[in-house]
């Protein structure tokens, strides 16, 4: 797996026209990629911003399942531009491939270059019932441009011929693998990953408890649908959009005291911590005692360190565990003091002696999905032996720590877009 | 302009000039095949075909799109078109990508399929076609439940919990 992960590396610094083994296709050698719809190629039948929205959008839809970003680029040369898009109808733009009228044909794309669209078929918005998705379209020309080739399997976009657009079509898990051949997985250090639980009141007036696991990585987040294997679909979004009052910049670490007497959820970030209000959907602006929201952390966890690099509430001892450095500092609830001071490696002792993260975690996260505590650095992930696993195996150390895994082979496509993609 | 009558131009009328030509027959559905990659094009000095009417009738132009080079191919008579091994194993593998019944003859079945909007790429490239053969049919893809080398499964929710959850994903069940 190691090796693997290097030769994904490897491809993304390969030079421009080297061949992927597999398909046989050339791909980009850089991860952001400019594109701009050239002014003597509008479209007749939709606004030009309607047309560069659709082509926004569609862009997008590839970065957030791959590594590629993509940027409008409206002011470098031409001749600069990574991707040109353009409409034309017949013998259109100097192209060897001319277009054939209404009907059959209704695009073109090149290799590593441009996409040309026959303007005289009938291209519409997204959902709009009729015609044919311009959206769509797009999304398999780039397709095409990055490397791709058609594939006749059903569901996939790269099919050659059109199918009417379903409401809301996405790019299903063999077509990310497809271009994930090409340029890889998504990688990249989260800020902290949680499940957060909502209580919701059904029309039987039964209470039911569920949960949405987070991912978040500086200003940007995920939701992580754990049964599909993949994040929801037009994920990222900043912070600042789905967490009112957290930190545009996002946050350190996320705790969720969970109790008979508590229920109450934190976000720390610096020296600060907020307790967010789930009902209202934004942070409290003050504590039960008045005091305003963000406090300091030296004041709300006494003898806690800040910055911290990430922590957990564990419900079988009350305690929240705060990691900082090599550190590991228990935090008793019920006293509202430090509880205890270890090292990360004792507290959590490796399985396999030198497999373990040592210090500087990027998050401890507990998953209800698994019913496991991982902790989380770059691009691996270590599974905390639970109950289940010492059950069946009593020399397992307690808390002790599984090999090592890639992060990616159990939460897929978790991709950055590029901030100008951001909504 | 392209006439219309409704705000949303939802209404805009094509001119029959500017309509595609539909593949209608042999000739058609060859060029078709010759032209998505189906049938290898073939320089001309080499296709002194048995049978063949060489004048410039029966000719076909057409274009490799991919190599934006321009190779004059020979069309078969059309009237042995149909006996044709060349066309005929076009055909067939055709008509097995697109989900046709695979009878390797132009049927209207196939006729439609060859006329439904499409991408202008072709489907294969020449020094793609051992790769495309081995990877890319419908069948290895769906056989296959992980084709690439990033090995990924589907993860099994762990029943052994002590909180009722859900996750408000559409098929979520409450435990």
């Amino acid at each position: 797996k190691q090796h693997h992960l290097q030769t994904l590396l490897r491809k993304s610094s390969r030079i421009k026209r080297s061949t992927n083994a597999l398909w046989g296709h050339a791909a980009f050698s850089k991860n952001i990629l400019t594109w701009r719809l050239i002014g003597e190629g509008y479209s007749s039948q939709l606004s030009v911003e309607e047309q560069r929205h659709i082509f926004r959008l569609a862009f997008r839809m590839w970065s957030e399942i791959s590594p590629l970003q993509f940027i409008e680029d409206l002011h470098s040369p031409p001749d600069e531009i990574d991707i040109r898009l353009g409409f034309g109808t017949g013998r259109h733009f100097g192209c060897a491939q001319s277009f054939d009228g209404a009907g059959r044909e209704f695009a073109h794309a090149w290799f590593l270059g441009d996409i040309h669209f026959d303007d005289d078929e009938h291209f519409t918005a997204p959902n709009a019932g009729n015609g044919i998705s311009l959206l769509k379209v797009a999304v398999h020309e780039i397709g095409h441009v990055l490397g791709l080739p058609h594939i006749y399997r059903s569901g996939s976009i790269m099919q050659p011929s059109y199918r009417p657009q379903d409401d809301g079509f996405e790019l299903d898990w063999l077509d990310r693998k497809a271009i994930q051949n090409l340029y890889g997985g998504c990688g990249g250090r989260f800020s902290t990953v949680f499940d957060w639980i909502r209580k919701e009141r059904t029309a039987y007036g039964e209470v039911v408890v569920r949960f949405n696991t987070y991912f978040m990585r500086n200003g940007l987040y995920w939701l992580y649908e754990n049964r599909s294997n993949r994040t929801r679909y037009g994920d990222p979004v900043s912070v600042q959009v789905g967490w009112h009052g957290l930190p545009s910049s996002g946050v350190d670490a996320y705790v969720h005291v969970w109790s008979r007497e508590t229920d109450a959820a934190y976000f720390f970030k610096g020296a600060q911590y907020w307790r967010y209000d789930s009902q209202n959907d934004q942070v409290f602006s003050e504590d039960a005692d008045g005091q305003r929201y963000p406090r300091l952390i030296s004041e709300g966890f006494p003898g806690v360190p800040s910055p911290v690099d990430t922590a957990y509430y564990d419900r079988r001892d009350a305690h929240i565990y705060f990691f900082r450095g090599s550190l590991v500092y228990r935090f008793s609830i019920q006293a509202n003091k430090l509880a205890a001071t270890q090292k990360m490696t004792e507290l959590f002792p490796a399985l396999t002696p030198g497999d373990h993260p040592t210090s500087n975690l990027d998050a401890a996260y507990f998953s209800y999905s698994h019913n496991t505590l991982f902790l989380i650095k770059g691009a691996s992930y270590w599974r905390v032996v639970g109950k289940r696993a010492r059950k069946m195996k009593r020399s397992l150390p307690y808390n002790s720590l599984l090999p090592a895994r890639e992060v990616q082979q159990q939460w897929f496509d978790i991709c950055d877009v590029h901030t100008s993609a951001l909504r | 302009e392209k006439l219309f009558h409704s705000r949303d131009h939802s209404d805009v009328e094509m001119f029959s000039s500017h309509l595609a030509e539909l593949v209608t027959d042999m000739d058609s559905a060859q060029h078709f095949l010759f032209k998505y990659g189906f049938m290898k094009p073939v320089n001309r000095e080499h296709t002194q075909s048995p049978g063949v009417d060489t004048s410039t009738d029966s000719d076909i132009f057409l274009e490799d799109t991919v190599q934006d080079q321009t190779f004059f191919t020979h069309s078969e008579d059309t009237e042995h078109l149909p006996e044709s091994p060349d066309f005929i194993g076009a055909l067939l593998e055709f008509q097995q990508v697109s989900g046709l019944p695979v009878t390797g003859v132009f049927d209207d079945a196939t006729k439609v399929a060859m006329n439904k909007p499409r991408c202008g790429v072709p489907d294969k490239e020449e020094d793609q076609i051992e790769t495309i053969e081995t990877s890319t049919t419908a069948e290895d893809l769906n056989e296959s439940s992980e084709p690439f080398n990033i090995t990924a499964t589907p993860q099994s929710n762990n029943t052994d919990i002590d909180v009722a959850q859900n996750d408000t994903s559409d098929k979520a069940e409450t435990e």
